[in-house]
């Protein structure tokens, strides 16, 4: 696909003759196409091109490396810049303490599975895991978590006639309290940032709960929304993490780099595909290999 | 004087950029505007007039003669059609993992219900969890009837015994609820296959995510050739989507977009109306 296209283009960095503006443009113009078709934002993309066009025109290549290889690594770098780094914070609950984890994202996202993925991890790592359903409104919602839950060996909350998702949670928190839960993790309705009712309830509840980390669910097929409506959420509950889902199919997940871009929030997870053990630590070599092709 | 390719070459590129913003998956933007380039090529021109106006004249057209592809009949008039015949019409809802299928279902059922139909659904994700009660709930809201199996039963039986259920008691149409595939899991697009092979609907509809990105080429591909698809219904335009997803999948299978998704409510759909969305777009 167009992952062969990028890789030529770098093919061609080596086997040229000679690095100039010409072939640097090339790059550039080839990168963009790459990263447009991988869904990332367009500022992000015209923003990067810019600096990557500098640098490999402008920038003295480190002793020892050749002109060649140092544009490559110019695209590489300010790739890996826009995910926020190399380095995943290995996400581990603190010790001595009840976490609470929150999942919050667009409709259809992926929360309600990948909130048993994560109960699942932790509680094959030794951590206490419990579940609350605060979804009130998505029918079957509360079935749903409870069905996953169970397949998990994770105990589930949830008040499947409740209309207030506050008074759920505090329920469901006071339960696993008392039972020494070393980790509630909480899944939430799905929302988008211009229901307002919705989004005055997501920021009640990081208010009222004030949740060790509230986890931002980017689906991988997601097009030049995602930056805006990260935003929001991050705005509105201040994003900790983000978890790209459906990795497992060919979308290539621009839109998560987008979304780190608006939130400022590592990915620490990829989920890819339906089952309890489909989720991953995120490499970020990896994602931007397949990012750029 | 005549219309140089370096002239609109500028234009062109800011208007891809533009489409891309709106959702238009990237070869999709490319392709129109080279179509653009095509259909302005030799045309005269002011020694001094701006070339934009005329461009975005002619990415209207372009872009309303995707939109507006022609079909034989309507959405509404084929379920006429059938039922007239004294049979039930068969509707399978396709799509990937999330995209709004089983709400979508239930809108399209009110719709039905409001438009003189009686109705029932299958259950026909057997797979995901709460899948089941999740079409039960919304059935039960609907005042129709969800026709079950036990999770783990073949989803294509499912479908079957709701067609028939649907003969025996006169009920007009069947709509089929499918589980959420990626378009890239063989297996599952087979299995698909099998409920359309065994159901023989008499509509498929690509029930598809406005949000989605340049993915959309790839499912609506991959969906039309295992399965056909007649329409497309396009969900959560509410989210501040710009829906270049509708032009990019009628581009490429050449199918209309028959409704919009536009909330979370059952009366939250809309047919879909071509022009006014080009005029958004065009702007
Ligand atoms: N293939 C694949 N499917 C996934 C993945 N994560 C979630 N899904 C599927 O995506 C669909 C939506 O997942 P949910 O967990 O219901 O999403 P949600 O965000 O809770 O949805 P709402 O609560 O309605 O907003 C389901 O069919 C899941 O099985 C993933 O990593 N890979
Ligand atoms: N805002 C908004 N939300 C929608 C719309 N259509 C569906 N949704 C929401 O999207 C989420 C997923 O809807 P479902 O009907 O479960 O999607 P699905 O395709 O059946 O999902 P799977 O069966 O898991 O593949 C739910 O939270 C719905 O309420 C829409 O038009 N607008
Ligand atoms: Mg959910
Ligand atoms: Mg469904």
């Amino acid at each position: 696909g167009l992952g062969k296209s990028l890789r030529s283009t770098l093919a061609k960095v080596f086997k040229a003759s000679r690095v100039d503006k010409e072939l640097v443009k090339g790059l550039v113009n080839d990168l963009v196409r790459a990263l447009l078709q991988a869904d990332v934002q367009v500022d992000l993309v015209i923003d990067l091109a810019k600096r990557v066009e500098d640098r490999a025109l402008n920038e003295k290549p480190p002793p020892g490396v050749t002109r060649r290889e140092h544009i490559v690594k110019v695209v590489y770098d300010e790739v890996v810049k826009l995910l926020g780094g190399e380095n995943v914070s290995s996400p581990v609950p603190k010790l001595g303490k009840m976490n609470v984890y929150m999942l919050v994202g667009l409709q259809g996202s992926g929360k309600t599975t990948t909130a048993c993925k994560l109960a699942s991890f932790y509680q094959r790592r030794g951590f206490r895991t419990g579940l609350i359903c605060a979804d009130v409104y998505r029918p079957g919602a509360y079935q749903q978590l409870k069905q996953l839950g169970d397949k998990a060996g994770v105990p589930v909350y949830g008040e499947p006639d409740g209309k207030d998702p506050v008074k759920i949670v505090l329920d469901g928190l006071e339960l696993f309290r008392r039972s020494k839960r070393d980790l509630v993790i909480i899944d939430t309705a799905g929302r988008h940032k211009d229901e307002e009712s919705l989004m005055k309830e997501v920021k009640e509840l990081y208010e009222v709960i004030k949740p060790d980390e509230v986890i931002l669910t980017v689906d991988a097929t997601i097009g030049q929304q995602a930056y805006s409506q990260a935003k929001a959420f991050h705005e509105a509950v201040g994003v900790g993490s983000i978890i790209v889902t459906k990795m497992d199919g060919s979308a290539r997940g621009g839109g998560a780099l987008s979304a780190v871009a608006a939130t400022g929030a590592p990915v620490k997870f990829i989920g890819v595909g339906e089952k309890l053990d489909d989720l991953e630590v995120f490499n970020p070599r990896r994602f931007v290999a397949r990012l750029l092709g | 004087k005549e219309l140089s390719s370096k002239e609109l070459q500028p234009v062109l590129e800011e208007l891809k950029l533009s489409l891309v913003r709106n959702d238009v998956a990237y070869t999709v933007a490319e392709e129109i505007c080279s179509e653009i380039a095509e259909k302005l090529s030799g045309v005269k021109v002011g020694r001094f007039e701006d070339v934009r106006p005329l461009v975005k004249k002619t990415l209207r057209q372009v872009l309303l003669e995707t939109l507006k592809t022609s079909y034989e009949k309507g959405f509404l008039e084929t379920v006429k059609a059938k039922v007239s015949k004294g049979e039930p019409a068969v509707i399978l809802f396709v799509g990937v993992n999330g995209s709004g299928k089983t709400l979508t279902i239930a809108k399209v059922g009110r719709m039905l219900l409001r438009n003189g139909f009686t109705v029932c659904i299958a259950c026909s994700d057997t797979f995901r969890a709460g899948a089941i009660e999740q079409v039960e709930i919304l059935a039960k809201r609907l005042g129709v009837r969800a026709i079950k199996q036990t999770y783990g039963s073949d989803a294509a039986a499912v479908a079957y015994d709701a067609v028939q259920y649907a003969r025996a008691h006169g009920i007009n149409v069947v709509l089929i609820d499918t589980a959420g595939r990626m378009q890239t899991r063989r297996n599952l697009m087979e299995e698909m296959r099998k409920i359309a092979r065994v159901t023989n609907p008499d509509l498929v509809v690509f029930v598809g995510d406005s949000l989605t990105g340049n993915d959309a080429v790839n499912q609506a591909e991959e969906f039309m050739k295992y399965v056909g698809i007649d329409f497309v219904i396009l969900t959560k335009m509410d989210a501040d989507a710009k829906g270049g997803a509708a032009i990019s999948i009628s581009k490429l299978i050449g199918r209309p977009v028959a409704y919009i998704g536009t909330g979370q409510d059952l009366e939250d759909l809309e047919p879909f109306d071509p022009e006014r969305f080009v005029d958004k777009i065009v702007v």
